[in-house]
Order: C-alpha cells, then sequence, then structure tokens
C-alpha cells in the first residue's frame, strides 16, 4: 500500500507538463 | 516569436504549461521557500481529474489537507479562514468531490500571478536562461 506521501507525489507529477 | 520563452511572459498559465518553465519557476520558488505554492497548485489539478469512485482518491485529498491546508504552510498562509473551513469539513465529513480544492487553488494562482510570476519574470535565474 502506497503511502501518503507517495500518493501525493504521484498526484502532483500526474498534472505536470510532459516533455513535448 | 512563439518560442517558449515568449509564451512564458504570456501568462502564469503559459509558463506552468510548459515544462522547462515550470520547473525553473519552481527552482525560483525554491529559493523564495515558497515551492509548496506550486506543488499545491499542481496537485489541485492532479486531484480534479482523479476518479472519485477510486478509495485513492479520499486518501490523496487527505493527503493534500495535511501537507498544505492544516499546518502552517505558505499555502495555508495565503488561503482565507473560509476556505480552510470549508476544506477541514469537507475531509472531516468525507465529502469528497472534484472540485473541493478549486476555490483554494485560485487563491493561490492569483497570489502567484501577482507576486511570485512578476518577481519571476526580473528574476536573475530567469535571465539567465534567457
Amino acid at each position: 500500500i502506497d503511502s501518503e506521501d507517495d500518493l501525493l507525489q504521484e498526484c502532483i507529477s500526474s498534472a505536470m507538463p510532459k516533455k513535448k | 516569436p512563439d518560442s517558449p520563452l515568449s509564451r512564458w511572459t504570456k501568462s502564469l498559465h503559459s509558463l506552468l504549461g510548459d515544462q522547462d518553465g515550470a520547473v525553473l519557476f519552481r527552482t525560483f520558488l525554491e529559493r523564495e521557500k515558497s515551492a509548496d505554492a506550486l506543488d499545491f497548485w499542481f496537485a489541485c489539478n492532479g486531484f480534479r481529474q482523479m476518479d472519485l469512485k477510486d478509495t485513492k482518491t479520499q486518501r490523496v485529498a487527505k493527503a493534500i489537507y495535511k501537507r498544505y491546508i492544516e499546518n502552517n504552510s505558505v499555502v495555508a498562509k495565503q488561503l482565507k479562514p473560509p476556505t480552510k473551513t470549508f476544506i477541514r469539513d469537507n475531509i472531516k465529513r468525507q465529502h469528497i468531490d472534484s472540485a473541493m480544492f478549486d476555490q483554494a487553488q485560485t487563491e493561490i494562482q492569483t497570489d502567484m500571478e501577482e507576486n511570485a510570476y512578476q518577481m519571476f519574470l526580473t528574476s536573475d535565474i530567469y535571465l539567465e536562461y534567457v
């Protein structure tokens, strides 16, 4: 089970712009 | 004319929609000890896209609340008291919805637009990159 920090980091990363 | 750099100066949104722009702005904010504001902004966007039926979503809402709102972080200091109360009540009642951080995100965004973003565009970090 993921820790809260991991979930939060995953959430932030999912919204970051991707390299074009 | 449509280089990334010319887009960065258009708006905070166009800066944050560009990977290099977002990374450089975050480096700047880290120096100003306010990178949390940007992380929170991205966390709100990520949260809005999550599936409300997924049990993970509730844990993420709680994690965002604990990390940025419950404590005395730069985000918490910037938010209006009713905005914090609204989110705290939603977390307590386990009333999770996609728009629950929208108002808070708007308040943080407005502050970044008026302050950090303007400072960034005249900062060494930005000028050296240019």
